[in-house]
C-alpha cells in the first residue's frame, strides 16, 4: 500500500471512461476497463458503477505527453499509464499513455485489461509489489487475457485495505487463484527443471523462475510464456539440436519450438518408446554430447537415443546404480557447467557429467535467489 | 574481454529513470553539487537494485539497465507520490 495506506472509506465507487484510444473499438475499451475494475471487485467488498457525466472516483483517460497533471507522458514504450492513490479530485483517476499501442488481447501490443487492471490496483491504494508476477509488479509483462487470475501478493495487498469478499463462496482466497511460490519455503519441492537456449528454467505449480546466464532471476506465470503449457508440470528437457523444449505431464507429452507448440503435440508417452505401464516421467534431461535423454520415473530410468528414435536396450535401470548415493525417486535434473543434478524431494544432488561421481548435496532453491 | 562501460546515453536513460521513479532530485547547491549528485545517483541505484531484488552495487549494471528499459508503469516505486 502507499505511505499513509490510502483508501476509499466506501466500497461504491463509480468510473467514467471520458476518451478512448484510436487502437481499439469503443466496446473493447468498454469491455477491458469492466473486466480490469472486476479483477479487484471479485475479491473486495468493493463495486464499481459506472456513470456517464460528472466527477467518478475514477475517472479513466487516454492522452499523451503534458495531458493536465505533474506527470508528462514519454512518447512510445517506457511509461505506459499511471494512476492517483485513493483522495478526492484527481485521486483515483488512470491515465493510458495513447502514445503507446493497446490491443484487446494481442501479445503485439499492450493489453488494455492488464494495464488496465494494475493502474485500478493504484486507483484502489496499492503501490508497487516487488514480487515478481505480482499484478502491482511496476514492468508489463503479457498473459493471455482469458487465463488470467489475481496472484496472491495482490489479493493480500487490497485485502489489508477493504478485506475479503464475503458474497463470494467459498470464501477468498479463491482456490483457484494460484499462489507464488516462495524460493525460499524449506519445504519447496521444484516439479521440473530444464534449460532453455542458455537459460534455466525451474518450474513450481503455475510459475517458473527464468534463470539468466549472468545469475538473474525472474519469476513467472507459464502461461505467460507457453500459452498451450500445461501448468503443474512433471518434467521437462531440452534438446538443443533440434531446439525444442519438452514438457511431460502425466501421460502426455508437449513439445515446443521457444514459445510456440511444435504441430503434432501433445503426444503420449509411448511415442518415447516407454511402456504403457508408465503413468508419469518424474524427471527428464538431455546430454547433448551422447545424444541421450534420461527419462526419470521414480527410482528408474530409461535413456533414450534421440537421434535413433528409440530407447536403449537393457533400460529401465535403478538410478542408484548409475549414479551412486542416489537413493530417493528423482523428482527433476537439469545440466550446468558439466555436472548433472537430480533433484529428490528437497534436496539436490551434484554429480560429473560423465564420471556420474557424485560431489555434493545441495538445497532445492541452490540455484534461486532467497 | 575489457568490463564495458555503460554510455553515456545509458547513464541518461538511468538518471532519468531514477528521477522518475526514485525520487533522484537535482542538485542545487553548486560548490559540492557533483559529489553530492554521485553519491545520490548511486544511493537511488541501490535502492532500484534492492526492489527489483538485483545484486546492490549501486553501479549500472546490465541487468539493472535492462530492467530500466522495460515497458512499465509510471508510478514511482518507492519515492513519495501524490
Amino acid at each position: 500500500t502507499f505511505e499513509g495506506k490510502p483508501k476509499w472509506q466506501t466500497n461504491k465507487l463509480t468510473y467514467r471512461i471520458l476518451n478512448y484510444t484510436p487502437d481499439m473499438s469503443v466496446a473493447e475499451v468498454d469491455t477491458s476497463m469492466e473486466k480490469a475494475l472486476q479483477v479487484w471487485a471479485k475479491v473486495t467488498p468493493l463495486k464499481f458503477t459506472r456513470i456517464y457525466s460528472g466527477t467518478a472516483d475514477i475517472m479513466i483517460s487516454f492522452g499523451t505527453r503534458y495531458h493536465g497533471d505533474a506527470y508528462p507522458f514519454d512518447g512510445p514504450q517506457g511509461t505506459l499509464a499511471h494512476a492517483f492513490a485513493p483522495s478526492l479530485a484527481i485521486g483515483g483517476d488512470a491515465h493510458f499513455d495513447d502514445d503507446e499501442f493497446f490491443t484487446f488481447r494481442s501479445s503485439k501490443g499492450f493489453v488494455l485489461f492488464l494495464v488496465a487492471a494494475h493502474e485500478f490496483g493504484h486507483s484502489l491504494g496499492l503501490s508497487h509489489s516487488n514480487v515478481r508476477g505480482a499484478l502491482m509488479f511496476p514492468t508489463y509483462s503479457f498473459t493471455d487475457p482469458n487465463h488470467f487470475s489475481l496472484p496472491s501478493d495482490d489479493i493480500r495487498g487490497i485485502q489489508s485495505l477493504y478485506g475479503p469478499n464475503r458474497d463470494r463462496t467459498p470464501i477468498q482466497p479463491d482456490p483457484e487463484v494460484p499462489t507464488t511460490p516462495n524460493a525460499c519455503d524449506p519445504n519447496l519441492i521444484l516439479d521440473a527443471v530444464t534449460t532453455l537456449r542458455g537459460e534455466t528454467m525451474f518450474f513450481k505449480d503455475s510459475f517458473f523462475w527464468r534463470r539468466s546466464p549472468s545469475r538473474s532471476v525472474t519469476q513467472l506465470p507459464i502461461k505467460r510464456f507457453w500459452l498451450n503449457a500445461p501448468n503443474n508440470i512433471d518434467a521437462a528437457y531440452e534438446d538443443p539440436v533440434q531446439d525444442k523444449l519438452f514438457f511431460f505431464k502425466g501421460r502426455q507429452v508437449w513439445a515446443f519450438n521457444g514459445i510456440n507448440l511444435v504441430p503434432g503435440y501433445p503426444k503420449t508417452l509411448s511415442s518415447f518408446g516407454l511402456p504403457s505401464s508408465v503413468r508419469k516421467v518424474s524427471a527428464a534431461v538431455h546430454v547433448k554430447s551422447s545424444g541421450k535423454t534420461l527419462l526419470f520415473i521414480d527410482k528408474v530410468y530409461y535413456s533414450y537415443d534421440a537421434r535413433a528414435k528409440k530407447m536403449d536396450r537393457r533400460y529401465p535401470q535403478r538410478v542408484e546404480s548409475g549414479f551412486s548415493e542416489m537413493t530417493g525417486a528423482v523428482t527433476a535434473a537439469h545440466i550446468s557447467n558439466g555436472y548433472i543434478y537430480l533433484y529428490s524431494g528437497t534436496n539436490v544432488y551434484e554429480f560429473g557429467l560423465y564420471s556420474k561421481k557424485y560431489l555434493r548435496e545441495l538445497k532445492n532453491n541452490f540455484f534461486l535467489p532467497c | 574481454g575489457p568490463i564495458s562501460q555503460p554510455s553515456d546515453k545509458d547513464e541518461a536513460t538511468a538518471e532519468h529513470y531514477l528521477k522518475s521513479f526514485y525520487n533522484l532530485t537535482d542538485v542545487t547547491d553548486e560548490t559540492t553539487a557533483v559529489r553530492r549528485e554521485a553519491i545520490q545517483l548511486t544511493e537511488k541505484m541501490k535502492e532500484m537494485q534492492k526492489f527489483f531484488g538485483f545484486k546492490v552495487t549501486g553501479k549500472l549494471d546490465k541487468e539493472t539497465m535492462e530492467m530500466m528499459k522495460k515497458p512499465r508503469c509510471g508510478v514511482p516505486d518507492v519515492a513519495a507520490y501524490s
